[in-house]
């Protein structure tokens, strides 16, 4: 007995963060947050 | 503390829905190889993306347990605190009795986030102290004859994609499964011969590992050996990603991934996503922060290969999509 259950692909962050010009602040920010990460 | 460090919530893309509590509460969350725990967000989460998000209440839950030690996980991108819960949760047909969960109180880095939590299926090892992972709970409930579950990502439109647990729909797949064993039993990491393009060995000369990961749609590598590979397509970078001209999806040559002797090519229609006029690749760097011989094979590769998840005998099946 197998149980299948649907899944949806959504728009993803990137993609919606590409469409309103803020995926490049985005990962500078993500890239920032990163290496204070490993900082510590 | 459970780290997960390699989780990458910015491409999270495919979803599905489950139910916690008496009566349900419904909640869309990622079905996710990459980790081990359960969350959703509680009801008195203050953080903004839990405005946004479904919110679980415990008092309109006559089966909910309060556990209560806190939790805490580091994502990539995020971080959630809360603490430890006890339900009933249902996933299609399956309930699983009893199921602890994380409640979040705290959100970071989940604004916008087309999902409400997260429903880790990696082994129990790296879940949260106390917290039974929620295949680990159905597994000992005897809710599978076998205890497997797979993935079918469909590659052309946003429905038909499928999570199946307990077995295997051979109807998604083509010719048989090849099965990888597990590198070790904490997460879906499997060893990787090589990377080529045009009969070149471009990456992972030397072997490296690879985690299967079905809550990241794109393929993370050393920064390095990804930008390599960016540059054999003559892609330029453009606003942080490396973009191609769209032309050139015609002409590029599949990038192969041998995994067990066996080559997985991926073709240039599933490495180039579009958007509007540009086409990027998804190929992305900046693994080696945390691994320095790790790949992340997400969505992108998922969709061109039907994936199964075998817990008993620890080992990962990968066949061609339908």
């Amino acid at each position: 007995c197998v149980v299948i259950l649907p899944l949806k692909k959504m728009k993803t962050l990137r993609e919606t963060l590409r469409e309103k010009n803020l995926l490049n602040n985005f990962l500078e920010e993500q890239a920032y947050r990163l290496s204070k990460n490993d900082s510590k | 503390i459970t780290i997960h460090p390699l989780r990458n919530y910015l491409d999270t893309a495919y979803v599905g829905n489950i139910t916690i509590g008496t009566p349900p509460q419904e909640f869309r969350v990622v079905f996710d190889t990459g980790s081990a725990n359960l969350w959703v967000p509680c009801i008195t989460c203050t953080s903004p993306a839990c405005y946004t998000h479904n919110t679980f209440n415990p008092q309109n839950s006559s089966s909910f347990r309060e556990v209560g030690s806190p939790i805490t996980i580091f994502y990539g991108s995020g971080i959630i605190q809360g603490f430890l819960g006890s339900d009933t949760i249902r996933i299609g047909n399956l309930v699983s009795l009893k199921q602890s969960f994380g409640l979040s109180q705290e959100e970071y880095g989940f604004d916008g986030a087309p999902f409400d939590g997260v429903l880790g299926l990696a082994f129990p090892s790296i879940s949260t102290k106390g917290a039974i992972p929620i295949f680990d709970n159905l597994w000992s409930q005897g809710a599978f004859s076998e205890p497997v579950f797979a993935f079918y990502l469909s590659k052309y439109k946003p429905e038909g994609s499928v999570v199946m647990f307990g077995g295997v729909d051979h109807r998604y797949y083509k010719g048989e499964l090849n099965w990888i064993p597990v590198s070790q039993p904490h997460h879906w990491l499997i060893s990787m011969n090589h990377i080529s393009m045009n009969g070149n060995i471009v990456a992972c000369s030397h072997g490296c590992q690879a985690f299967v990961d079905t809550g990241t749609s794109l393929i993370y590598g050393p920064t390095d050996l990804v930008t390599n590979i960016n540059k054999l397509m003559n892609a330029r970078l453009e606003n942080s990603e490396y973009a191609v001209l769209c032309d050139a999806v015609k002409t590029l040559p599949p990038v192969i991934f041998n995994i067990n002797g066996i080559d997985y090519p991926l073709p240039p229609q599933a490495y180039i996503t579009k958007d509007k006029n540009s086409c990027m690749s998804i190929f992305q760097g900046g693994l080696e922060n945390l691994s320095p011989d790790n790949w992340l094979l997400g969505d992108v590769f998922l969709r061109q290969y039907f994936s199964v998840f075998d817990r008993k005998n620890e080992r990962i099946g990968l066949a061609p999509a339908v």
